[in-house]
């Protein structure tokens, strides 16, 4: 559930 | 509430900010050499006439562009990165929409009633195949009275977090943790709006929009579950992802 909300939230910011 | 040192207020102020010219998606100067550019009448048939799934796809994937950006200025607003992943989740889930629909106004231009859209400037008919004039009709008067507050970018960015830091939504777990950011935006936006001698009633006119808010994006929601009814396999084989999260 909510993979990519946590994959954007794990990136790091540019 | 709690206390607030001015430094403290002035940094936060400047730290979201900054997040939002970092992640505004378009620049004010480009918006606004754009607004002549309204779509022509055979632009404007040709979006009536596309299919209603072609539409809706378009507009999911629009949506979930500027909600991309939204998470990215998530990310840079102090504090928000140390509440835990599960709040981060469900502030995003509940208020990227509508920060989205705040961040409109930015895009609209009030003179026709156009908003900046897959390269040009349309007004509410070019959506009229999606079949939710409803909601069409209540986002351009959203974005129209958030113009007629005639909030600076400043001011924008630190109502967009104040929003997006709501401490009432649903399923959070460090509840008095997201008040205190939250208690402290309000505080850094009330410093601001006083700064630049607005009245107090800006702030009262921006608290009423709270409202106006969630209930356009719970009819964003009802819509969707209407059309995904119809259309199952379009939402699930071509709509973006993210947006199936957000919304499904």
């Amino acid at each position: 559930k909510h993979k990519i909300l946590h994959q954007l939230l794990q990136n790091s910011t540019s | 509430s709690p206390t607030v040192s001015m430094d403290e207020l002035e940094h936060l102020a400047q730290n979201i900010s900054k997040s939002h010219m970092e992640t505004c998606q378009y620049l004010q100067e480009e918006l606004q050499q754009s607004t002549w550019q309204t779509f022509l009448q055979d632009e404007v048939e040709c979006y009536q006439s596309k299919p209603k799934e072609v539409m809706w796809q378009l507009c999911a994937v629009k949506i979930t562009e500027a909600i991309q950006y939204v998470v990215e200025f998530a990310k840079r607003i102090d504090g928000f990165m140390e509440l835990c992943q599960n709040d981060q989740i469900v502030l995003l889930k509940a208020g990227s929409l509508e920060v989205v629909f705040i961040r409109m106004c930015r895009a609209f231009d009030t003179q026709n009633n156009t908003v900046y859209f897959d390269g040009k400037y349309a007004g509410p008919e070019v959506f009229k195949v999606l079949g939710c004039d409803d909601l069409i009709t209540s986002a351009y008067d959203f974005a129209k009275s958030m113009c007629s507050l005639h909030l600076s970018e400043d001011e924008l960015a630190l109502f967009s977090a104040f929003i997006l830091l709501s401490s009432d939504r649903s399923w959070l777990q460090e509840k008095s943790k997201v008040e205190k950011l939250q208690q402290k935006t309000q505080l850094a936006l009330q410093h601001m709006l006083q700064k630049h001698q607005r009245g107090e009633e800006i702030l009262t006119k921006l608290i009423c929009k709270v409202s106006t808010l969630r209930g356009l994006c719970s009819r964003h929601t009802e819509t969707l579950s209407a059309f995904r009814a119809v259309y199952p396999d379009i939402v699930r084989a071509h709509f973006p992802p993210l947006y199936k999260e957000l919304f499904g």
